[in-house]
């Protein structure tokens, strides 16, 4: 552990903590791209099936049922419990255009032919574009919450930290996963335009709109 | 056979 990834981890954690009370609290899942979601909570189920088979540390696997557990959570309130408030109609993004082609790299692409792995490998490159849907609807609807950029900006610095993570890895221990590392820059790239409003904008006060 | 790597990562 160093850390860079202990920062990841805690700003992935603050991401998913943020969004859970901003829908429990205002009691709306309004601007909130319910498909992403659905995207990461299979991205949990995938790459933690490994909670069955094997105990790496508390922290590991604590982390890992918190995840799992907010994110379903939080799919529930958007699809039930608020459902009411859930704004379908800009949350119109093809997911099957995201998840066929990872499901057929992971197949293709992947550090050892075995369910789990390939299933790991799947919920890298899944997670990598899971965030394209929520992105998608902030630019249809020309605006977000600050409640929710500042959601968006702890879920993309989380990959960020986890960028610097690999290369004090590879620097210091010899590790690298080349899977997670492009997956990772691919994931982190997809944030900059929003990374960049929300510095010159959010952080200034202002609200972030997109010129329609 | 590539031992599949040990995930200690979230």
């Amino acid at each position: 552990m160093n850390i860079f990834r202990l920062f990841g981890d805690l700003s992935h954690l603050a991401a998913i903590i943020i969004l859970l009370l901003k829908i429990w609290k205002s009691r709306s899942c309004a601007g909130i791209s319910g498909k992403s979601q659905i995207l990461f909570a299979i991205v949990f189920t995938t790459r933690y099936l490994d909670l069955l088979t094997s105990f790496i540390s508390l922290y590991n696997t604590s982390m890992k049922m918190i995840y799992i557990g907010c994110s379903y959570a939080t799919v529930y309130l958007i699809y039930a419990k608020f459902r009411a408030t859930y704004d379908g109609n800009h949350d119109s993004f093809r997911v099957e255009f995201l998840i066929v082609p990872v499901g057929g790299l992971a197949v293709l692409i992947n550090h050892d032919f075995s369910l789990l792995e390939i299933l790991w490998t799947f919920s890298i490159y899944l997670e990598s574009v899971a965030i394209l849907p929520q992105l998608f609807m902030i630019s249809k609807t020309g605006e977000a919450e600050t409640i929710t950029t500042h959601y968006l900006f702890c879920q993309g610095l989380y990959r960020a930290l986890y960028l610097i993570n690999w290369i004090w890895r590879f620097y210091f221990e010899g590790f690298f996963d080349m899977i997670a590392i492009v997956a990772g820059v691919v994931q982190t790239i997809l944030y900059c335009d929003f990374f960049y409003l929300y510095v010159t904008k959010v952080l200034k006060g202002k609200k972030l709109s997109l010129p329609a | 056979k590539k031992e599949a790597a040990m995930k200690d990562e979230l």
